[in-house]
This record gives structure tokens, sequence and C-alpha cells, in this order.
């Protein structure tokens, strides 16, 4: 067994200088981790299965890297290698984005983007890959489905100062203050996207789309008591059907509240907030408004 | 721009007209209006 | 206008004297012990803008949950000067002594932290929150300050009552130092009356002779001047956009069914007391007439808060609904 690991590992070699990721990966798992006739310990085992799972992320075969990832969380726990831990959680939270369960993605991306140190082991941690975790993190938040959950994640990020300098910052903004976006910020916004981030759902829509589309829909839930179909979905640049099957779905999740009259072909939005408090904010708005007024009026000397 | 702003700004007036603010106003009003019979 | 200048420099330099943390007194002061000889030493606490900010917004924080923290700060004679304060990770202050012990190692780090960045103002004190019930020192309290008196001197408690902060519109706060063991003090002046809750009146009544309350006033720095002065600009229309009757049914509940308890027990009394009456050479002082009267003082101050809630309302309903395109 001694021998084939060393080819195993001398041909993994030689398949990823070649980017040849997936035959690497497999030839690097035919490896026997748990074989009976040698020991091998547990930091080695964990360095492997990162490895692997690394190698099949960079042909974005998240399935597989899925089944080295599993194994390597039972080993990560003990393990005082911080290059390694740090590996591990980059691989769970790729494979987290690749299966679209982008608000655990997006979280574990954060918590990649808070480290402290700037060396771990041999391995020199620049603001660069950092900033890197951390917009993915805000753009996985941003694809997640639209709710109260996502809103907690979307604060925590637009308070973290670090992400007014990301380019990301006005669309994240926008989302986070519940503002509809328009197509052009939409398109500028899927041009860092990933592939699978692009990828077809079964109902025809992109991920983005249905993001966006989701987003677009609570917004307009907090700007209007109600609205007919044929205008929603102008609004949301879809067909009314497709707009009223989305907000169904959206209010049977609890993610948005609100009554759907279908003989008239009308959304009606409800906002838990009570009447009273509604008029607190309408009031804040009011005076912020008639300060504007009296700030344009001395701006101009009047 | 400055007559658009004061204009846009007395369109929010009334702050709030719905039947069911002035059932929670006058409820309100009244829960106080006992707090007080009662303190007397 | 350079003199006006030079004038509000020098204000300023004089206001944020008080900043400057002089570690020699200090350590003086430590040696002398000046508190060791006179258990009402200490009669004067000043704390910052900064630390009374950061207590209230902590104590808020906790909703009917009772926080706990640190004050940082310096002794000036009789006075102890709180310059900043910080959340320590413990619940449950009010249902177990000394709940700061869980804290002692994140004490200890922090404070090390704040030296080695330069801050070397000493721990001065605790302050925890009495979620609706009033400022004063419990017995678990009094046991606690007790203990920090013993062996942190100087050492003072603070408690803010975040409820009764929202319904007053001013901070709710209380400073106090605990008597040593054993110590009759002398007859204190009546201190500002105050609502005890019934489910607290023991426990209040029980301790309230082993410690004093000190005289509480505020400073703040230029920087904090200037800043507050901008947010008072914005502040109109926190004013004009809150509702008092709003944030505080939960508690203003609270305080009416405490209310109805206490003047069941008085009548009870009364009743029982009925039968005496008849001999009035055994009749007391009435001590029901000063419960009865605290109970209408207390009635009438709720009812006082609601109108003035109400009041708001009925202004904002004129102000903001009633002009129609």
């Amino acid at each position: 067994e001694e021998q084939v690991l060393i080819i195993r590992e001398k041909l993994a070699e030689l398949y990823e200088a070649e980017q040849e990721w997936s035959k690497a990966a497999r030839m690097l798992s035919g490896i026997d981790l748990d074989s009976s006739i040698r020991l091998l310990d547990e930091s080695y085992k964990l360095s492997k299965c990162v490895k692997i799972a690394s190698l099949y992320l960079e042909d974005d075969d998240a399935v597989n890297a899925e089944t080295f990832t599993n194994k390597a969380s039972f080993l990560v726990n003990n393990s005082k290698q911080e290059v390694l831990v740090l590996q591990y959680k980059v691989c769970a939270a790729r494979i987290l984005d690749m299966k679209r369960k982008f608000l655990d993605a997006a979280l574990k991306y954060y918590e990649i983007s808070q480290i402290e140190k700037r060396q771990i082991g041999d391995e020199w941690i620049d603001e660069e890959a950092l900033e890197q975790a951390l917009t993915a993190a805000v753009t996985c938040t941003i694809l997640a489905p639209a709710g109260p959950q996502r809103s907690r994640v979307l604060a925590n990020f637009y308070k973290d100062e670090r992400c007014s300098k990301l380019k990301i910052y006005p669309i994240l903004e926008k989302v986070y203050l519940e503002r509809i976006l328009r197509k052009p910020e939409i398109d500028s916004f899927a041009e860092d996207l990933k592939e699978h981030q692009k990828a077809l759902l079964p109902d025809n829509f992109t991920v983005l789309d249905r993001a966006m589309i989701e987003h677009n829909l609570l917004s307009a839930s907090k700007l209007y008591t109600n609205i007919s179909f044929e205008e929603l979905g102008a609004l949301l640049g879809i067909a009314p059907p497709k707009a009223e099957k989305i907000a169904s779905k959206m209010i049977y999740e609890d993610r948005m509240k609100g009554s759907i009259d279908q003989v008239e072909a009308f959304i009606h939005f409800d906002d838990d907030k009570e009447e009273l408090q509604q008029w607190d904010q309408h009031i804040v708005g009011l005076c912020q408004s008639l300060n504007d007024v009296l700030d344009t009026m001395s701006k101009k000397g009047l | 721009s400055l007559l658009r702003q004061v204009s846009s700004l007395l369109r929010r007036l009334p702050a709030i007209e719905s039947g069911k603010f002035q059932d929670d106003f006058l409820m309100e009003y009244n829960d106080t209006l006992l707090i007080t019979y009662l303190a007397m | 206008s350079s003199s006006s200048t030079a004038q509000a420099q020098a204000a300023a330099i004089d206001t944020d004297s008080i900043y400057y943390y002089d570690e020699s007194t200090q350590t003086k002061s430590q040696q002398d012990k000046p508190w060791v000889n006179d258990p009402h030493y200490f009669k004067r606490v000043k704390i910052s803008a900064l630390a009374l900010l950061k207590m209230v917004v902590h104590a808020r924080s906790g909703g009917t949950i009772e926080i706990m923290g640190l004050m940082q700060g310096k002794t000036e004679g009789d006075s102890i000067i709180v310059m900043d304060a910080f959340a320590l990770p413990v619940e449950g202050t009010e249902t177990r002594v000394n709940a700061q012990a869980d804290a002692y190692e994140y004490m200890v780090d922090y404070s090390q932290t704040n030296r080695q960045a330069g801050r070397l103002e000493n721990v001065v004190g605790w302050y925890h929150s009495h979620p609706g019930y009033g400022c004063w020192l419990s017995g678990i309290d009094v046991s606690t300050q007790m203990l920090n008196q013993q062996f942190q001197e100087p050492f003072l408690a603070v408690v803010i009552d975040p409820t009764r902060t929202v319904s007053a519109g001013k901070v709710e706060i209380g400073a106090f130092r605990t008597y040593p063991q054993g110590y009759k003090p002398p007859d204190e002046p009546v201190s500002e009356y105050q609502t005890i809750p019934l489910n607290k009146i023991e426990d209040f009544g029980v301790h309230c002779k082993q410690y004093y309350s000190l005289d509480v006033t505020y400073f703040k720095s230029s920087l904090d001047s200037h800043l507050l002065d901008l947010l008072w600009n914005k502040y109109w229309v926190n004013t004009l956009s809150s509702s008092p009757l709003l944030g505080n049914r939960d508690y203003v509940a609270g305080q009416i069914s405490d209310l109805a308890e206490k003047l069941e027990q008085a009548e009870t009394q009364l009743h029982s007391r009925m039968g005496s009456f008849l001999m009035p050479q055994h009749r007391k002082k009435e001590p029901e007439d000063s419960q009865l009267s605290k109970i209408t003082r207390d009635s009438s101050k709720i009812t006082v808060e609601q109108v003035h809630g109400l009041m708001s309302q009925v202004i904002k309903d004129i102000l903001f609904n009633s002009v129609h395109p």
C-alpha cells in the first residue's frame, strides 16, 4: 500500500500540473484512508480529504467534493492545523454555494472573511482573499430566497463597514433597503456571478432571475397596499400568471404577508406592523422630507 | 425642484388615513380615559 | 473672533480636563484609602455621557431580562468618576449572588487589553438593570456590592431601569454604596419617592438600610457636545414620531395590576383592623393611610403619564391627519 500511495500522489501531482483536476482527485481518492493494514494519522487523512474536495471543486463537481468534505468534517474538529481547517471551511462554503444553499454558504464565507490572522502556517492571507470571501458572502445572500432570515443577514453586511468598499455595495444597499432593482443593475450584478449561480432552474428561470423577482416582489409589498397581477407582472418584467405563482409561493412559505384575490386577479399585501406604528413611520418620512425642503431652501439662500 | 419637493411633501398628508387606524387610535384614546377614570 | 475661538478652546480644554487620567494621583488615593475610615466617604458620582449612553442602550437591549456590566473610571476626592462602561456576558443578575463570577475571565482579559491599548482607568464599579421595578439594591445586589467593596475598592453599584426611562422620558438611574456589615447608619434623609412593585417590596424593605445612594451628575466632552448638538437637530423627528403609549403597554399593564394588588392588600388590612376600630385606644398611627396615599400617588403618576402620551397622540393627529388635499 505504501508504494501505491506514493505512485498515486505522484500521478495526482502530474494531473494537477496539467489542470486535470478530476483525474487528480480520482487518483488520490483511490488511496485507502481507512486501511486496516496501516494506521494513517488523522491530520494526513484530513489533508487528503480536503485536497481531493478542493480538486473536485476546481471542476465544479460539488457532489464528489461533498463526499470528501463530509469525511473531513469528522476529522477537522480535532485538527490543530489552521491551514487545513481554513481550507476545509472554504470547501464547505463553496459546496453549499454550489448546492444553492445560499444563506448557509453566505454565513460560512462571512466567517472566513473575518479571519484576524494574516499568516497561518506558511500561508499568507492577503486582504484580497478576504475581500473575495466577503464579496462571495454578499453575493450568496442576495441570491438567497427573499424573506426575514435573509434580511437579518443583509443587515449584518450593511453594517459591516468593510462592505461599503466592495464593488457590490450599491446593489447590497438597494437590496437591504428593500428597493426595487432595475434591469441594468441586475445585469451588472450578473456579470460577476459564477456559472452555477446563473444556471437554469426547472421552471426555466435562472437562480438570479428568481432571486431578483422575489426581491422586487417583496419590495413592492412594502410600497403598495395592493396591486393587480397585470401591473405586478409589468413591474417585475414577467407574465402575470408567473407573478401570481411566485407570490403565492412566498405567501405560503410565510416569506411575505398578504392575500390573493384570484377572481379579481389582485394581491393585497399585509403589513404586520400596527397601524399606530405605521403612522409614526409615515410621520418620520414627513419630517425628513420637510427637513430636506428646509435644507434645499437654505442651500438656495431662501 | 424645490416646488416639486414641497408638493411631494404635501401629497404625503394626511400621514395615515384608514378605518383600522381610526379604530386603533380611538381604542387607545378610550383606554387612556379609562385609566384616568379608574385613577379618579 | 480669534478671542472667542480661544475662549471656546479654553472652555473645551477645561471641559475635557476631566478626561485626563493622572496615574500618580490615583495610586496615591489607592494607598491612602480614605474610604476605609468613613463608610459614607463617597458622596458623589459623575458619569460621562458616553458611559451613560452605553449603559442605557445595554439595559434596553436586555428587554425584561436584567443585564450586567462594569464601569471604568477614577476617583477625585469624595467623587467617583465613571468614564466608560462595558457589558458583561452574564444574565440573571437578580437570581443568583455575584452573577459576575461567570465573567471573571472576561473581565481580566478586557482590563488587560484596555491597558495594552493605553486605557489606564480601572474598573470602579458595576451596573445592572431593574426592568420596570425601579432603582434600588435587592438583597442579592447588597451582598454582591458588599463583596465588591471588600475586595475591589473603590467600587460603586449603579442600577438603571430601562422601562421607566422610556415612560418618564429621562434616565431612571441610581448609584449606591453599601455600609459595612453591622454598621448602623444615622437616620437617612428620605430619598426621592419611587414605586416598588408588591412582589419586590419585602426585598426592598429588608435591605434598604444597608446602603445609601450617591448624588449623580453627568459630564460630556466638547466633542460629545458637538455630536449631541448635531443629533439634537434630528431629535425633533423622534419626538414627533414616537408614541410613549405604544412602547410601554406591557409595563403600564403591569403597574396597574400591581396597583390593584396593593389596593386589595390595603383593603384587607383595613377590614381586619375594623375590629379594633371600636377600641380607639389601640388605634396606632394609620400606616394604611400612608399605604393608601402611596397607592393614590402611584395611580395619579400612572394616569398623568398616560394623559401626556395621549396628548402627544392628539397633537400628532391634528398636525398630520387633519390636512386633506
